[in-house]
């Protein structure tokens, strides 16, 4: 079973 | 003041249509050194970089740095009204409320300028640091998007895997599974039918379909695509504009639970 990731887990708010 | 020509103005059409079903809403930054826009789609899976350096212009003039929000399916409206061999002249006044579009027939004989109502628009902007990726992939643009269609009708997500062998993309759904095998090749006469495959590490990621089908809507815009991936960051999917810039598409890998 995956799930969908988010970008926000990879790269950084700025 | 800005004051933006760009004589291939079909290249303006060609990104709308590209990004307008992926982001609805987005702010174009306006600097020295090029037109440019980051935007995540409402789900924030997926990310759309765009670049247009300012020398790819015929004329940039840009005195200060202005950022314009913009709604990109009324920007598509508008950009639909433009020739697909017009001339495409971006203008607006600093800390004005509004962006025109004017477009110029090859002949100069039609003047048509379109006045677009801008936004305010809170953007997230995200920092992508420059990576070493595991895995670069070439391959003709056309030939992705095939793979990408005829994979999504067999499931929703796929397999990227690269390995020594090639580029393999594999789905499964309901009716049954697929896989497809791209191996390097060299063309002698024309380097943009290659699949050229650059691996420092074998690399397998997971990806929704939709998503990559969404981002395959740029293949107007070059003949090659770039995959750009390492283990557990988002893949980058890149079309580069020709002489002028690049568009890249970010996508959030599907995470073993």
């Amino acid at each position: 079973k995956s799930s969908q990731g988010r970008l926000e887990s990879f790269f950084q708010l700025s | 003041m800005l004051e933006l020509r760009l004589v291939q103005g079909s290249l303006l059409k060609k990104v709308l249509d590209a990004i307008k079903d992926l982001v609805t809403d987005a702010n174009f930054d306006c600097s020295e050194s090029g037109f440019s826009l980051q935007a995540m789609d409402s789900s924030h899976v997926a990310l759309v970089a765009l670049l247009l350096r300012s020398d790819g212009f015929e004329h940039y003039r840009c005195d200060r740095n202005l950022s314009m929000g913009m709604n990109l399916t009324n920007m598509s409206k508008m950009l639909k009204c433009a020739g697909n061999d017009d001339i495409i002249t971006i203008k607006a006044d600093d800390g004005g409320d509004s962006v025109t579009f004017m477009f110029e027939s090859p002949s100069q004989d039609k003047v048509s300028d379109f006045e677009m109502k801008l936004m305010d628009i809170d953007s997230e902007h995200l920092g992508i640091p420059e990576t070493e990726y595991h895995a670069i992939v070439k391959m003709p643009s056309a030939e992705f998007a095939r793979i990408c269609r005829d994979l999504s009708t067999i499931g929703d997500t796929v397999v990227i895997s690269v390995s020594k062998d090639g580029v393999k993309f594999s789905t499964s759904g309901d009716i049954g599974s697929a896989n497809v095998v791209c191996r390097q090749n060299n063309s002698v006469d024309n380097k943009d039918n290659e699949t050229v495959i650059e691996m420092n590490e074998p690399v397998s990621l997971t990806f929704a379909l939709r998503y990559l089908n969404s981002f395959t809507k740029a293949t107007t815009l070059s003949n090659t695509v770039t995959l750009s991936m390492s283990k557990e960051l988002p893949v980058v999917v890149e079309y580069k504009i020709a002489e002028i810039g690049h568009i890249r598409f970010y996508l959030a890998p599907k995470i073993e639970d």
